[in-house]
């Protein structure tokens, strides 16, 4: 009974190995059996596996990743409410008073899988973070007219490519960036200039441009629309930029639906030194081990993925919690926000319960966001507790062993969820 | 509102089928 509703493991095994180990069977077998779609493997951009942390240095602190996240989620907030108050772009134009609120985007630090893809002719590959939670691709582009920060490939050049094109103002999709970065797109000698600010202060600004984009050695695809960065700064890693796969028709995944009807999807590794994948359109064999739930919109911010949480299980007690507490916050699923948020009435429940369950073990100190840490070092095995989420339509999705703690050392072992500071939030 | 952050999402795999009006969830996909 015990079994069933906890995860027993030791301890060794939550610490990340120093090694890459390249991708596992399962996820060679699932490579293969998308044959028909692009599967593009996944990294996590601080770990043993990424190319651009060959700089120890470079690697952030867990409290530095922590404290960019909650950036993020101030500036997902910021978004949502924003578009509350939000005029119409025509508002905007008429009133050219009004100071335009600098779109607080999404914030790009603490998003920390990236993708490898190929852009222009002859193709040059680019480490790019995917995002669910925002919709411009963009990368760094030389002459990097203002400034570029340290990347670890080569920047792209469009002057070297046979296949980049510049956006001119007066072109349809020019104007279409106002959706998608939340700023009206600018105008340099007839060209677009798109420009994206993240809530961190992080923001690229450049030439909006056309390009032949390499997913894979055999689904490329011409006339792709992404940002050419010629003022980057920001707290991007050594990646080479974003890979945005919102809602909004600038995105990749709506770009790219003719081939693969808006269908994608992606299985994060559970440590920085393993690879996962992203893969687009929908495979052959897709297993049908898929469960699903409502994809549903969130009314303030049409770019973000809204699921419907509707309780949550720890071990085998489902928490006292009312729907209604989900249902008047909404929920996003977002690949670039790396801590769960919840109303805080469901946190607070999810505080207690798994508290009670881990009485046995001593507590230690808090780090950053996280409240609920546990010394782990003077054991060899540790026993924590199940937990689920339960969505509309009855899909009960149990998390995986690794999804449910955040693992700072040994002796730092915290609880991954946090609470928003007010149920409406 | 609420966040479902990429710890939680890890090893699932986890499918946008937005022609579709769905989310999907399968379980150690990686």
């Amino acid at each position: 009974e015990e079994r069933e509703h906890a995860h027993t493991v030791e301890v060794n095994s939550l610490l990340p190995a120093t090694t890459c180990s390249s991708s596992s069977s399962s996820t060679k077998g699932h490579m293969s059996e998308h044959a028909s779609s692009s599967v593009l493997k996944v990294i996590h951009k601080h770990g043993p596996c990424s190319r651009l942390n060959k700089h120890k240095s470079k690697t952030p602190t867990h409290a530095q990743i922590l404290q960019q996240d909650q950036t993020r989620v101030n500036s997902i907030h910021s978004r949502v409410n924003s578009k509350k108050q939000t005029k119409s772009v025509d508002d905007l134009r008429q009133s050219a008073a009004t100071t335009i609120p600098a779109q607080s985007g999404s914030v790009v630090g603490s998003g920390n899988y990236i993708v490898n893809v190929g852009l222009g002719s002859p193709k040059k590959q680019l480490s790019l973070i995917f995002d669910t939670g925002s919709d411009l691709t963009w990368t760094q582009c030389r002459p990097c007219i203002i400034s570029c920060y340290k990347q670890k490939e080569p920047i792209f050049d469009p002057s070297f490519s046979a296949s980049y094109t510049n956006v001119s103002c007066t072109s349809a999709t020019c104007s279409q960036l106002t959706s998608a970065t939340g700023n009206t797109p600018g105008c340099d000698t007839s060209t677009c200039i798109y420009d994206i600010q993240y809530g961190d202060q992080s923001f690229s600004i450049g030439y909006f441009g056309k390009e032949k984009l390499s997913l894979t050695n055999t689904d490329v695809f011409d006339g792709f629309l992404f940002g050419c960065g010629q003022n980057n700064q920001g707290l991007f890693g050594g990646s080479a930029g974003l890979l945005g796969l919102g809602r909004n028709p600038i995105s990749l995944v709506e770009q790219l639906a003719q081939k693969y009807n808006r269908f994608f999807s992606y299985c994060l590794p559970s440590t920085s030194s393993s690879i996962g994948y992203l893969s687009f359109g929908k495979s052959d064999g897709s297993s049908n081990a898929v469960k699903f739930t409502t994809l549903s919109t969130v009314s303030q911010g049409d770019s973000f993925y809204g699921i419907n949480v509707v309780g949550i299980n720890v071990g085998e007690t489902k928490l006292p919690i009312s729907a209604s507490v989900f249902s008047s916050s909404g929920t996003i699923i977002d690949s670039g926000t790396v801590i769960t948020r919840l109303p805080p009435t469901a946190y607070s429940a999810l505080k207690a319960a798994f508290r009670q369950a881990m009485k046995s073990y001593p507590l230690t100190e808090a780090v950053s966001i996280l409240d609920t840490c546990y010394d782990f070092s003077s054991f060899k095995t540790v026993s924590y507790p199940k937990i689920s989420f339960v969505f509309d339509n009855g899909l009960t999705q149990d998390l995986d062993a690794t999804g449910i703690l955040y693992v700072v050392s040994a002796d730092q072992v915290c609880l991954a969820f946090a609470g928003n500071e007010d149920d409406s939030y | 509102i609420g966040i479902f952050g990429n710890v939680q999402q890890k090893r699932l795999q986890v499918v946008y089928d937005i022609a579709g009006g769905q989310i999907g969830f399968a379980p150690a996909a990686c």
